[in-house]
């Protein structure tokens, strides 16, 4: 006979308990508790006959295919084992407990009499199976377990994982690092990494990795658990994985997808590299007369720019506009975005007029440009400067005329009171 | 001017002539008086020339379109050799008490500004000091206009003469100063209800003759000053006493601008 109990808690008795239990039987209890839960079975009453190797009558406990105990008799001996104290743990979910008495019975045995209680499963402590513990953080709980991540991390769907969102990386500097995450501690698992590399047209991007690198390989398949791939315009490069680093790779393009993919399981530390990215070489450019170019280069390649500058009292002559600074840019097909400008003499032009007053100029040919000087005066004698200046003004390497007294603001020609030109009959001693 | 003598042309550059025409009176309101020229913007004068002529002693202004002003003038007759200019502002001295004449001072803005020349230049106004401290005792200062320079003519005849300027070449007179006590002594022992104010100052001579007269008001008391050598308008010609001018014991009053820099600069900005 078989019995079903599906309780979270129960007893078993042997037939007829507590009388004797009769010959000739054999009944079978099916515990099953739910997941998450083992099956503890222990023994209040024991008394059955004993035999060598309980081969006439026993007590037989099984948990999926294995048997955890044959009882039989009333005390353990070296050649047959009874319950006693202790207590029965089932592996899982499951016990079997199975009874059987042969053709005899004289001594009337009164069998037995046992309970069997849900005991929680502490999962956290138990997955050893790497296969099945959590991946960081593990929660226990009656009757089952949950796992959760590192800060940064998520859970993947199988609850178990932690893997990153890491389908966005995009790297638009024109060098820079890229990683698997959280190197070079182990990569998360069950993650598909994107990182793109997206420069402007014109770029070439040469990748770099390190000298080691450490992506769980296989030692006959390539690459079957995880991988990197390169995708660069028409070309493919990988899968890698290994420890074997992928050096130094020249995409020959502006726009470059790095895929690494991991599974669920295992702990490596993972790759890093660097990227850089240069463009077609322009020529190199002189600096014009009285000015420099900044910055100095050996070479400039596509996107580098240098700006122009004069030395002081030159400015910058581009066409027909005057400026401090112009910039010019190596373009892609290697020629530069501008011709490098002429410096020109700062020019001041002609000085202000001031009311009343008049402009007289330091050089013969009444020049303006840069550190020329003017003075400035006013009609005397019916004006005169206020404030009491001298008047003197030079051209500064701005292009702006500019006095050490008013810097480059304009004196103004106040009238003179007080002073006829025909002197008035002042008071004569007599 | 009394007692006076010709300018030459150019002696005074300041001196300005202010003619003010009521037309909004019937018969036409019309006198003059003078002003001293500031900058080339601005000209001081006394509150009483430019105060609208009304019974009541309210002080109004008159009316800026009824005023225009004469620069570079010597002789009346050829007024169009000289510059003259509209008003754009009037400032009457907000003090001024039309009783006694205290705070007898005004601004006034041309509407557009003149340019320097022999003819045409600013007073100097009280700066330094000494300047500051007003006019001393017994200082000699000359004062100008084209007022009455004959004692004997009425204010009638100057009515019915419809104001014409008394005097066709502007006139300049040498003045001392008088001790403020003996002015101030000499007016408020007289009956009637005198009073010389600190704000004022007199000029004249004991034994009359020289003085200045009806139509000279506003024009500069200028001295100069022994250190800079430059005229400086101490004074701007205010009231006297109803004797006829140059009478014996009779000053003229002046008002003391040593009293009003501030308040000119108030207006016209430290220019």
């Amino acid at each position: 006979d078989a019995v079903d109990l599906t309780d979270m808690f129960g007893e078993i008795q042997s037939p007829n308990f507590p009388d004797s239990y009769p010959s000739d039987s054999e009944v079978t209890w099916n515990i099953s508790v739910p997941d998450g839960f083992r099956i503890k079975l222990y023994f209040m009453h024991f008394d059955l006959e004993s035999s060598y190797l309980c081969e006439y009558d026993y007590v037989k406990i099984e948990a999926e295919d294995q048997v955890l105990a044959t009882f039989c008799g009333r005390e353990t001996t070296d050649t047959e084992q009874a319950p006693g104290q202790q207590a029965i743990l089932s592996p899982g979910s499951y016990m079997g407990l199975t009874f059987r008495s042969d053709f005899s019975n004289e001594e009337r045995f009164t069998g037995f009499e046992a309970h069997y209680t849900a005991v929680d499963v502490d999962e956290c402590l138990e997955k050893s199976d790497e296969e099945l513990a959590c991946d960081h953080y593990c929660h226990n709980y009656i009757g089952g377990y949950y796992c959760s991540c590192r800060f940064g991390y998520i859970l993947h769907s199988d609850n178990r994982t932690c893997k990153v969102e890491c389908s966005d990386n995009l790297f638009t500097q024109r060098s820079g690092v890229i990683t698997s995450a959280d190197f070079p501690n182990p990569y998360p698992k069950s993650s598909d990494c994107l990182y793109r590399v997206e420069l402007e047209d014109g770029f070439f991007i040469t990748l770099q990795f390190e000298d080691s690198i450490d992506i769980e390989d296989h030692p006959e398949v390539s690459c079957p658990y995880d991988y990197i791939k390169i995708k660069a315009g028409p070309l493919e490069f990988g899968p890698f994985c290994g420890e074997k680093s992928p050096g130094r790779i020249e995409t020959q393009t502006n726009s470059v997808q790095i895929l690494f993919h991991s599974d669920n399981s295992g702990e490596n530390r993972g790759w890093k590299l660097s990227y850089t990215a240069t463009g077609n070489l322009c020529p190199l450019v002189q600096p014009p007369i009285n000015g420099k170019i900044d910055p100095l280069q050996a070479r400039y390649t596509f996107k580098d720019q240098v700006v122009i500058s004069c030395n002081p009292g030159y400015k910058v002559l581009k066409g027909d506009v005057e400026s401090d600074t112009f910039q010019i840019e190596c373009l892609k097909d290697g020629t530069w975005s501008n011709k490098v400008p002429i410096c020109k003499m700062a020019d001041c032009r002609a000085p202000a007029e001031l009311e009343h007053g008049f402009i007289t100029f330091t050089s013969r040919s009444n020049l303006t440009t840069y550190r020329s000087a003017i003075r400035y005066s006013c009609q005397r004698p019916y004006y005169h400067m206020a404030p009491n200046v001298t008047g003197m003004y030079t051209c500064d390497e701005n292009g702006v005329w500019r006095s050490e007294e008013l810097g480059t603001k304009l004196p103004s020609c106040q009238p003179v009171c007080g002073r006829p030109a025909r002197p008035l009959p002042g008071i004569i001693k007599r | 001017i009394i007692g006076g003598r010709n300018a030459e042309p150019g002696s005074f550059p300041w001196q300005a002539l202010i003619v003010v025409e009521d037309t909004s009176r019937v018969p036409n309101d019309k006198w003059f008086g003078s002003g001293a020229l500031l900058s080339d913007s601005w000209v001081l004068t006394a509150a009483h020339v430019l105060r609208s002529q009304r019974r009541d002693n309210t002080v109004i202004p008159v009316s800026k379109e009824h005023v225009t002003v004469y620069l570079g003038l010597h002789d009346v007759r050829r007024k169009t050799a000289a510059v003259n200019r509209t008003v754009e502002k009037i400032v009457l001295h907000a003090g001024f008490d039309i009783q006694n004449y205290n705070h007898d001072i005004a601004l006034v803005k041309l509407k557009e500004r003149v340019a320097m020349g022999p003819h045409v230049m600013p007073v100097c106004l009280p700066q330094f000091e000494r300047e500051l401290e007003g006019p001393h005792p017994n200082t000699l200062g000359l004062v100008a206009g084209w007022g009455i320079s004959n004692p004997n003519i009425t204010v009638d005849e100057i009515i019915s003469s419809g104001m014409r300027t008394l005097s066709d070449i502007l006139q300049y007179v040498k003045l001392p100063v008088v001790p403020h006590a003996e002015c101030k002594e000499s007016y408020e022992s007289r009956s009637g209800n005198y009073s010389v104010t600190e704000n004022m100052f007199c000029a004249g001579y004991y034994e009359g003759g020289k003085d200045t007269c009806l139509g000279d008001s506003g024009g500069a008391f200028v001295i100069q000053d022994p250190g800079t050598q430059r005229w400086v308008a101490q004074g701007l010609v205010s009231w006297g006493g109803p004797e006829e001018c140059g009478s014996k014991q009779v000053y003229g009053v002046y008002t003391k601008v040593s009293n009003y820099v501030d308040w000119v600069e108030e207006h016209v900005g430290a220019s």
